[in-house]
């Protein structure tokens, strides 16, 4: 019971994928990011992406964590402007 | 209110725009009235004045396109990012784009295009995203009414600090 279902992982990795696709074009995420969903597999660079949520969380009010919690999917998956929050 | 990096404006008061097609989903005329009322929200409280042109190069060149659209930021599809701007400049600045793939709507059976209008030549004026989930300028889409539409104090203080008050204010 321990081991999370195929439907799980395969729904936190389309979460991720999302993350990385709205951080990109509203966070301005640095390309070294890029292909963040099989950098998380590997652990590396998290931390520069749990910046990033953290600076859209501010944006947005949300409790800032880092973390891809429910308030900050539920964010992300809203329709919006594609002008991005940080300004180029 | 945000301004963008340098703090962007027209270094003029009288804007042109120019309308370079039109959404099925509506009626040229609906679409029309849409985007007049929205640049005049901005008009109302600063000293800009709209005119639309129907030939040749306006200040804010307005379309509707789907996906890739020519300027290097693809629209997604059906909801997602719902229309853009950019700011004041020569060229594209001040050009705005909406999603031919959203379902453009007067009302709320679909998105508002005068509430999404009203935002992007916020843009298209100098304005960023602001913080304030009041504001116009927040960068998600909620729908209000219309009738009851008014600028939030963050958004006129946003615009007034670029342009200064309306005179007949």
């Amino acid at each position: 019971s321990a081991v999370p279902r195929l439907s799980e992982i395969e729904k936190n990795e389309e979460d991720w994928q999302l993350a990385e696709a709205y951080l990109n074009r509203f966070y301005k995420l640095e390309d070294g990011s890029a292909g963040f969903a099989s950098k998380i597999r590997n652990y590396v660079s998290k931390s520069s992406l749990s910046n990033k949520i953290k600076k859209m969380q501010e944006f947005f009010g949300l409790e800032i964590t880092g973390n891809l919690d429910s308030a900050t999917m539920g964010i992300m998956e809203k329709p919006r402007c594609g002008v991005p929050d940080v300004a180029e | 209110y945000n301004h963008f990096p340098g703090t962007i404006k027209w270094k003029k008061n009288k804007i042109t725009y120019r309308i370079l097609n039109y959404t099925p989903d509506l009626s040229s005329t609906d679409v029309d009235t849409a985007i007049r009322k929205a640049f005049k929200i901005w008009s109302d409280i600063t000293p800009l004045k709209f005119r639309r042109i129907l030939n040749g190069e306006a200040d804010i060149m307005i379309s509707f396109g789907a996906r890739e659209h020519g300027d290097n930021y693809p629209f997604d599809g059906a909801d997602g990012i719902l229309a853009h701007a950019f700011p004041p400049a020569a060229g594209i600045g001040g050009d705005t784009h909406f999603d031919e793939d959203e379902t453009w709507t007067m009302g709320s059976n679909g998105y508002n295009l005068f509430l999404v209008a009203a935002h992007e030549f916020g843009h298209a004026l100098g304005l960023a995203h602001s913080r304030d989930p009041g504001a116009l300028m927040f960068p998600s889409y909620t729908f209000i009414k219309t009738k009851y539409f008014r600028l939030s104090q963050d958004d006129v203080n946003g615009i007034q600090a670029l342009y200064g008050r309306s005179k007949s204010i």
